[in-house]
């Protein structure tokens, strides 16, 4: 690079150029942020440059962070446990002094299931934290616990409270999912239909910059 | 977009037009939005006396009198931006992750002596 480039690099807080190998699609919400914040007139883009409104947080930076974990074990899961999976994330990105202030998780299916479980049946669905190999905390209940009778096609989770917003995040986040049936009758593998559309996860957060604490005088 | 201020052939100081393109610097390959955008920079002259809507500070308003009394040992003012706009870029990260980044004071949109 040249000293221009690195400068400039630096200056947009990025040490080095990326480079991307496996881009994903950008997120629907990106980009409804992107344009509404394009729209904004000078000085109203100003006010709001340490405010995210579509998500009604404070925060200059959203990233999408994608899941690089895997499914536990290999193989089909045994009885009523439908899914069990690791998700890891990446969070070497953020940089020093950067400040969480929301942490959502979505769990995507490639079609919402219109027929859910048998009636009387559910799905259930936890998350615990885990460590980077899949095995779930010792002595810690789930972070959440859901049931569903019907699974939509998205489904976001709040973790902000669990990632302790305003904190630094750790380098790395493993969580272990596991979505189960229950009740009713019927033979447990039948019961779990639904999940077997799982498609993918990402973890999207929310972060303050540097720039959104330090004041500085204008003329 | 942002505003494009009044760009005319003055001499005076006033923003001046400059778009900076993203593929001209060779970044269209992780930068997803924009493609650029009209950054701008101030120019021009801060001459005596300095003209009200020239944004001048108490100072500038003095060296120009002095310049104007001295020519070779005191320079005018410097003509540089008194207001900026902040844009976002949407970017992939070294991790390939979706970034949409705030950046602050990106955009001249106002020029001061």
């Amino acid at each position: 690079l040249s000293p221009q480039e690195s400068a400039l690099l630096r200056s947009l807080g990025l040490s080095h150029k990326p480079s991307p190998k496996s881009p994903a699609p950008v997120p629907p919400v990106l980009w409804r942020i992107f344009h509404k914040r394009r729209t904004l007139p000078g000085p109203q883009a100003e006010l709001e440059s340490c405010r995210v409104e579509e998500l009604n947080v404070p925060g200059s930076i959203v990233r999408v962070f994608a899941d690089q974990g895997r499914f536990l074990p290999e193989g089909q899961p045994q009885g009523r446990l439908c899914l069990r999976k690791l998700l890891f994330f990446n969070l070497s990105a953020l940089e020093e002094g950067e400040r969480l202030t929301m942490a959502q998780l979505e769990l995507r299916f490639h079609h919402s299931s219109y027929h859910g479980p048998s009636p009387g049946q559910v799905l259930e669905l936890r998350l615990y934290r885990a460590s980077p190999r899949g095995l779930p905390r010792p002595g810690r209940g789930p972070l959440l616990e859901r049931s569903f009778v019907q699974l939509r096609k998205s489904l976001l989770f709040d973790l902000s409270a669990a990632l302790k917003a305003g904190e630094a995040p750790a380098r790395n986040l493993a969580l272990l999912l596991e979505i189960s049936a229950s009740g009713g009758p019927g033979s447990p593998r039948s019961l779990c239909g639904a999940s077997d559309a799982f498609a993918a996860t990402s973890l999207l957060l929310v972060t303050l910059g540097r720039q959104c604490g330090a004041a500085r005088s204008r003329r | 977009s942002a505003p494009s201020p009044p760009v005319t052939p003055s001499p005076l100081c006033k923003p001046r037009r400059l778009y900076i393109s993203f593929s001209d610097v060779g970044w269209e390959n992780w930068i997803i939005a924009p493609q650029g955008y009209l950054a701008n920079y101030c120019g021009g002259e801060c001459p005596f006396p300095l003209a009200a809507e020239l944004n001048s500070t108490n100072h500038a308003v003095l060296q120009t009198m002095v310049h104007s009394l001295d020519p070779q040992g005191t320079p005018q003012p410097c003509c540089v931006p008194v207001r900026l706009s902040p844009i976002s870029i949407l970017y992939y990260d070294n991790s390939d992750n979706v970034v949409l980044r705030h950046y602050e004071d990106m955009v001249v949109d106002e020029c001061g002596c």
